[in-house]
C-alpha cells in the first residue's frame, strides 16, 4: 500500500525541495521504496541530485502532456538502492499553459502514477511556489500534503491561502486529500522570531504538526552543489539528523494509523 | 520621466518583496514619488506595510481585468509622504486563468499604468515566485528589472531561466527591457556558500552587480510583523543602512546615464 505526499506551499524558499530530496532520502535510507518527483519547472530537486535531465530524457514534462510512459521517466539513484526519481526540465514552463488546454487537466499525474505507484512505500512529490495546475495535479494525486513552514512571519501568513486552496481540491477534486502535518524549517533557536512562528503554529495545527523540527544549519544549503542528500553529504550534521528522525517519526505514524 | 522596475526572480523566498517594501520606502525618505505595485496573490507586499484590501478596496486584480481605473487603487502610507502603494488581494490567484482569456493578455498593467506613471519618480513592481502570466505583465510594463538572488546553490541555478525568460520577453514584448542590476540578499560573511555565490555572481553579471550587498539581518524578517519598513521599524539596524546605500546607488546610476 503506497503513501503518496505532496511537499506544497505557495510561500517560496520554505523548503520544500530540500525536504523533498532529504525526507525521499532519509526513507530510502529506512529501505522503504521511494519514489521522488520532481514537477517543479526549476527542477531543483533534481539538480540537488545531480539528475540532470537533457531533451533526451524522459522528463515529468512528457508524463504530465501524456506524450511518453512514466516507467521510462524513471531513474535512479546510484548510493541509495531503495530511490528512484522523476526529475523536471526547464520546458515543464509552458506546460501550465499546455494542461489547461486538455479534458480533465487536473488528473493527468493521478492517471500516470497509478499504474506505478504500488510499487513504492512513498512517493514524494515536490511543488513549485505557487498554486498553478502543476500544484493541483500534486494535490489531486497526493493522499496528503506535507507543508513545510519557515518560521518567518510572511510563511504564517501564506498559510490561509494554502489551507483555503487544500479545502477546494478536497471538495472539487480529491474528497480523500487529508493534511499529512506541517513541518517546521530554519528554525533557530536564538531568534525570538522564530520561537514566536513556533508557538503561533503550535497554536493553530496542534497535533498536525510535527514533532520534528528542521533547524537551520548551513550543511543543508552546500549540499546540493555536490548533487548529494544530506545524509550522503555530512550524516554528522544536525540537518542529517533532523531529517532522519523526520523519516522515522512519519513511518511511526504509518504504523499507528 | 518616471523609472519602472520590476523587481522579479521565480525562484522563491530570494528577498523579492523585502527589497520591494524596503527600496520603495528608502526611495520615498530620498524625497521621490514612489509608487509600489504588488502584483503577487499572496500580497506580502501589501500586508508588509499593513495594507490590507478587503474586498471593498480596489486591488491590482481588478486593475488588471480593467474593472476600475488605476486612480482608486492607490492608496497613501502614513508616515511616508512620497511613498503609495497599490495592494494586491487573495483574488488576485484567479487571475493568471481570467487574464489568458483576454486579447493582449501581457499588456494589461503596462495599458492601465501608462495613465499615472509620470506622477512618479519610480514605480516598483513586487512579483510572485513565477513566470506565469502576472510576472510577465511586470516586465512588460517595466523598463528595467531588479533581480535579487539569494547567496545560495539554488538561486545562482535558477538564473539561467530567468535570462532566457527576459530574452523571451526583450524579443516579442518589450524590446526596451533591461536588466537593472543583480542584488545579493542574505549575505552572511560568516560562511563560505555565500563568498562563493557572490563570487560567481560577480563572475557572471560583471557590473550589472549591485556594489551594496544585502546582509542576512533578523531585523528585516521582524519588520513586516509591525507592519512598517525597516527603516521606521530600526533605523539603526544592518537591513536599514543596505536599502538606505541601495536607494542611493540607485539613484546615482541614474543621474549618469
Ligand atoms: N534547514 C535549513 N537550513 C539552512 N538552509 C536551508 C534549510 N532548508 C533549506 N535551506 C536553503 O534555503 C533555500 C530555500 O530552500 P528550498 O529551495 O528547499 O525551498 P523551496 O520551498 O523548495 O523554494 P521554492 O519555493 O523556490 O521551490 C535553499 O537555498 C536551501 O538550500
Ligand atoms: N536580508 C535578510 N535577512 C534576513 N531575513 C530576510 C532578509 N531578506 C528577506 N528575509 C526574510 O526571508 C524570507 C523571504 O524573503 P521574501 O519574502 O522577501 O522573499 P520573496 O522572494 O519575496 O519570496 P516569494 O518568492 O515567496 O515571493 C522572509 O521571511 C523575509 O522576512
Ligand atoms: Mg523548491
Ligand atoms: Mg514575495
Amino acid at each position: 500500500m503506497s503513501r503518496v505526499i505532496a511537499i506544497a506551499n505557495q510561500k517560496g524558499g520554505v523548503g520544500k525541495t530540500t525536504t523533498a530530496i532529504n525526507l525521499a532520502a532519509a526513507l530510502s535510507v529506512a529501505e522503504k521504496r521511494t519514489l521522488l518527483i520532481d514537477i517543479d519547472p526549476q527542477a531543483n530537486a533534481s539538480s540537488g541530485l545531480g539528475v540532470k535531465a537533457d531533451n533526451s530524457h524522459v522528463t515529468i514534462y512528457e508524463v504530465l502532456l501524456g506524450n511518453s510512459n512514466i516507467e521510462n521517466s524513471i531513474m535512479e539513484y546510484p548510493g541509495l538502492e531503495y530511490l528512484r526519481i522523476i526529475p523536471s526540465q526547464i520546458r515543464l514552463v509552458g506546460a501550465e499553459l499546455e494542461l489547461g488546454q486538455l479534458d480533465e487537466r487536473e488528473y493527468c499525474l493521478k492517471k500516470a502514477l497509478s499504474t506505478v505507484k504500488d510499487d513504492y512505500d512513498y512517493v514524494l512529490i515536490d511543488c513549485p511556489p505557487s498554486l498553478g495546475l502543476l500544484t493541483i495535479n500534486a494535490l489531486v494525486a497526493a493522499q496528503s500534503v506535507l507543508v513545510p513552514m519557515q518560521c518567518e512571519y510572511y510563511a504564517l501568513e501564506g498559510l490561509g491561502l494554502l489551507l483555503s486552496t487544500l479545502h477546494r481540491v478536497q471538495q472539487k477534486l480529491n474528497p480523500g486529500l487529508s493534511l499529512e502535518g506541517v513541518l517546521l524549517t530554519m528554525f533557530d533557536r536564538r531568534l525570538n522570531l522564530s520561537l514566536q512562528v513556533a508557538e503561533e503554529a503550535k497554536k493553530y495545527f496542534g497535533n498536525k504538526l510535527y514533532n520534528t523540527i528542521i533547524f537551520r544549519n548551513v550543511r543543508l544549503s552546500e549540499a546540493p552543489s555536490f548533487e548529494k542528500p544530506i545524509m550522503l553529504y555530512d550524516i554528522k550534521s544536525t540537518g542529517a539528523e533532523n531529517y532522519l528522525n523526520l523519516a522515522k517519526e512519519i513511518i511511526l505514524n504509518d504504523k499507528k494509523s
